[in-house]
């Protein structure tokens, strides 16, 4: 697997703020958690309105959505398993070239 | 070789490079090849140019890919360009007009210690792989380290941060080498264009204001004929405008710099998707995504032919 596996279990989350406090709640939640934020590039980009997708690791996984449940933020799962969408986007056509 | 060389799938660092010597010494009477400097863990920064050599003075467009290391489809994109530019070269009036009138350069890869980080260790990896001993985070945003309202809003003094400024402008030596090379040829250089990823836009200066650049009406035209353009392809809507009020405000931002630094048109690409794969495009999309981005950069070359 490539790199070491690391990713799996790993998701990417999308949430869309539509209020200042949602705003405020997500920003939050990225600094406490310390997500990788896919887009926008910073927490300080995140507003009413923006589209934030954050990268979170499977061992912070449960707590996380646990969490944002809590808030009532409608959120989306744009990729459920971040090291099979990896392994998708390197080998795959290499693979098939070489049989 | 060259011909072997798969323009559908990603490569590596090191495949990238071999790739640049061999259009070097396939098609030396288009391609040249050559470096600017080295990068913070001396990796030879390496750009290709493009074009009929003329001893007539030549207009040229800048093309840099893979400022943000995750964002692999810009540099697939870049060699794609440069596949392109080889090929149709003989069949196509058009790219035959361009590489007589113009120069292109090419930096397939302008983070490279990132990209090779990115796939060797973190996949997810944005920044340089300069050291910060005193704090313990790694890297700069080489998005945020240029010469223009350096480090002010949308940008960060936390190394830990992705876009960390870093301690001083052009701090990043890959920066540095580039705006070394720009500043050098500003009157020769007539666009910049730099691929990341991901948003389906198409964006252009101010990043680090509201405010509308003086040429706002040939910039506005030229960016609108272009995602035109790159609609009729697939039919894949981009969004375009300033960076600023499009996205979001950032300062230090490499089209910021390059239109203070006197190049009318500076645009910054933000290619497929808008997140149902994000970073993770797959490699049977490389196609679809770059067969409609050429088509909108050569709208824009055909565009700053033109008077405005």
């Amino acid at each position: 697997h490539l790199y070491n596996n690391r990713y799996a279990g790993d998701q990417v989350i999308r949430v869309t703020p539509t209020t200042d406090e949602e705003a405020e709640v997500v920003r939050n939640i990225n600094q406490q958690f310390k997500t990788d934020l896919w887009q926008p590039s910073s927490t300080f980009n995140i507003r009413t309105g923006t589209i934030v997708d954050m990268h979170i690791e499977k061992n912070t996984l449960q707590t996380f959505l646990a969490w944002l449940q809590q808030t009532g933020i409608q959120y989306r799962i744009l990729i459920p398993d971040l090291q099979q969408e990896i392994e998708k986007q390197h080998g795959f056509k290499r693979g098939r070239s070489r049989r | 070789s060259e011909k072997g060389h798969d323009y559908e799938v990603y490569h590596s660092l090191e495949e990238i490079q071999n790739w640049m010597y061999d259009m070097n010494k396939t098609y030396s009477d288009l391609v040249h090849m050559f470096s600017i400097g080295k990068s913070y863990e001396k990796r030879p920064l390496f750009i290709l140019r493009l074009g009929k050599t003329s001893q007539t003075y030549k207009r040229a467009v800048w093309i840099d890919c893979g400022i943000h290391a995750r964002e692999w489809i810009g540099p697939a994109f870049c060699q794609w360009f440069v596949k392109e530019v080889v090929q149709t070269y003989n069949n196509d009036p058009v790219m035959q007009m361009f590489l007589n009138r113009l120069y292109f350069y090419i930096m397939p890869v302008l983070n490279v210690d990132g990209y090779h980080f990115s796939w060797t260790n973190d996949r997810f990896w944005r920044k340089t792989r300069s050291k910060s001993y005193r704090f313990g985070c790694n890297g700069v945003d080489a998005n945020r380290n240029w010469n223009v309202q350096w480090c002010d809003e949308g940008a960060s003094s936390d190394p830990c941060d992705d876009i960390y400024c870093g301690p001083f402008p052009e701090s990043e030596p890959e920066v540095k080498a580039v705006a070394k090379f720009l500043r050098k040829r500003k009157h020769q250089i007539k666009a910049y264009l730099s691929f990341h990823a991901y948003a389906q836009m198409l964006l252009y200066p101010y990043s680090y204001k509201y405010e509308e650049i003086p040429n706002f009406s040939c910039v506005e035209s030229a960016a609108h004929k272009a995602v035109n353009a790159l609609y009729s392809v697939h039919g894949i809507r981009y969004r375009y405008g300033p960076a600023s009020t499009t996205m979001y405000v950032s300062s230090g931002s490499s089209i910021d710099w390059a239109y203070k630094n006197g190049i009318p048109y500076a645009f910054a690409f933000e290619l497929r998707d808008t997140g149902h794969y994000g970073f993770l495009l797959p490699d049977s999309l490389i196609k679809p995504t770059c067969t409609e981005t050429m088509l909108a950069v050569k709208n824009i070359t055909l565009h700053l032919l033109k008077k405005c």
